[in-house]
């Protein structure tokens, strides 16, 4: 869900071409996924790297970051998560349920655009993730392997300066997601 | 060390859109 939601801010946030991008279907709805290779090899190795953090609950959020020029963050998109309490009702059910609300958050992000101000040209992206205590050396282990190193972000690819909150979703499942959007990035 | 809740991110860059488009031109 991660790399389809990244594919998709990437485009409608126009990071990068859209002549890059190719429309697919997930989870039922049309999304715009980026077919050059090196980029999306950089978005799984990403990934790659996070995803243990998230099943072992080290991860707090997972932020995607739009940055100007100067690298100064301009948008934040936010995926806080939170293990999901256990649960009784049956796994196809909690299945149907969770596809049900990602159809939701991909239509969200799909539509984002109408509510944010316009990137100045030259933006880029980070990833950065929030860890919970003792959660480095999770990661450790798979960034040696996957020959991707993380280092710790800077303060200057944090701090925003008076964002401006955008809700976008909040899920049954615990995972919620926002939206950080500079109110001057234009000036 | 790798103890403490820290913010994390990739070392290296994801390609630019400049490195993206050159490609494109490449094709």
């Amino acid at each position: 869900f991660l790399e389809v939601a990244i594919h998709l801010i990437l485009y409608v946030r126009e990071v990068y071409p859209s002549g890059i991008f190719q429309k697919r279907k997930k989870y039922n709805v049309p999304v715009q996924m980026s077919c050059h290779p090196e980029l999306n090899q950089y978005i799984q190795d990403t990934l790659h790297c996070v995803k243990p953090l998230i099943e072992k609950n080290d991860a707090e959020k997972v932020v995607v970051v739009i940055m100007d020029k100067e690298h100064h963050p301009v948008e934040r998109f936010v995926f806080e998560i939170s293990q999901p309490p256990l649960l009784s009702i049956s796994s196809d059910t909690l299945l149907s349920h969770v596809e049900q609300l990602l159809r939701a958050f991909i239509l969200k992000i799909s539509v984002c655009d109408a509510v944010l101000s316009n990137n100045p040209p030259g933006c880029s992206f980070t990833v950065l993730v929030h860890t919970r205590e003792a959660a480095t050396r999770n990661m450790e282990k798979v960034q040696v392997i996957k020959d991707f190193p993380w280092i710790v972000a800077d303060e200057q690819e944090v701090h925003m300066q008076e964002p401006r909150l955008i809700p976008l979703k909040t899920m049954t499942s615990d995972i919620v997601k926002y939206i950080h959007d500079c109110i001057d990035k234009e000036s | 060390g790798g103890g403490g809740a820290h913010i994390l991110k990739p070392l290296m860059s994801p390609p630019s859109r400049e490195e993206i488009l050159s490609t494109l031109l490449d094709l």
